[in-house]
């Protein structure tokens, strides 16, 4: 036995042509968090502190899809969500459609530690969140170029994408079908 | 996306998961990182994060199911995940878990994915594909 620690930062079809531009910034802040959350680990601080620091690192990261570097809705909104679960006693808590909070995370693990719920959505969680005291800022904060022209692009297409993803990994956003389970969509 | 799990010196487990969501989702939507079992999960034994469709996460409770697999089949955590991962539709789910025992996996059935560990006997892996 000994502590370990496993981070990611999102998966998709990221193409093995990725410029260093936009591969290295990403490798630099997953080693970074890497580091910061062994380095906790090794001084003695819990799996639960752990992952929150982590992510939070990774929130406040624009490259990342969370919190600073969401992605957009179709309205051009920022909907964020989280979850955190403690694996002793199974305590979790989850939020929803954030657009305010700078890290979501934070709140799901005060929703797990400070109510008697697991998840909160919306204007609950948004309240929740100025009743709690955490930072909040405009939305504007979250939103990068880069995501308003991936909305653009996805709305052209009438598609949905994950993280990385091309267009041969999107599907369309209307109109799921008999075929929806099947793979032949997505590449 | 982006995710946590650890396990500390104690073998205590903790998962944690955060996310945008999809890039033109409907406002609305919720994926698969809130809900409990399927993006995220954490028990005695291994703790799970997420990543990719999350439509399709929440179809399979892929986070919980590495957690069945290990507990009901009896399979280590790497062998369990991969199991899991197999069992989604090709292009639409990555994982990292970390056990009690201090085992790491790193499973994904998309072209890559933005990852990273470390345990306390040194090892230490930062990869995308």
């Amino acid at each position: 036995m000994g502590w370990a620690i496993a981070l990611h930062g999102g998966a998709g079809d990221i193409p093995r042509t990725l410029p260093p531009e936009r591969r290295e910034p990403r490798l630099a802040t997953l080693r970074r968090c890497l580091d910061l959350g062994a380095a906790a680990l090794r001084a003695g601080r819990s799996a639960l502190d752990v992952v929150e620091l982590v992510v939070r690192e990774l929130e406040d990261c624009p490259h990342f899809n969370a919190g600073k570097g969401s992605v957009l809705t179709s309205d051009g909104t920022v909907e964020m969500e989280a979850s955190v679960m403690d694996g002793a006693g199974m305590r979790c808590g989850a939020v929803s459609g954030l657009s305010t909070v700078v890290n979501p995370i934070s709140l799901a693990r005060l929703i797990m530690e400070k109510t008697p719920h697991i998840y909160l959505a919306f204007d609950g969680a948004e309240a929740f969140a100025r009743d709690q005291g955490v930072e909040v800022r405009d939305q504007n904060h979250f939103i990068t170029e880069e995501n308003i022209d991936r909305l653009r692009n996805a709305k052209e297409a009438n598609r949905v994408q994950i993280d990385y993803t091309q267009y041969n990994y999107t599907q369309p956003i209307c109109a799921p079908n008999d075929n929806d389970d099947d793979n032949s969509r997505t590449g | 996306t982006v995710g946590c799990v650890a396990v500390d010196a104690s073998g205590s487990l903790a998962s944690a998961t955060s996310t945008g969501g999809l890039v033109n989702k409907m406002a609305g939507r919720i994926g698969d990182t809130p809900v409990i079992g399927a993006g995220t999960y954490a028990n005695a034994l291994c703790a799970v994060s997420t990543t990719g469709k999350g439509e399709d996460i929440i179809r399979h409770t892929v986070a919980r199911d590495v957690v069945a697999v290990m507990e009901h089949r009896g399979l280590p955590l790497e062998e369990a995940a991969a199991r899991v991962v197999a069992g989604v539709p090709r292009g639409s789910v990555g994982l990292v878990a970390v056990s009690a025992a201090g085992e790491v996996t790193m499973a994904y059935n998309t072209t890559g994915m933005f990852r990273a560990c470390a345990t306390e006997d040194g090892y230490s892996e930062v990869a995308i594909w």
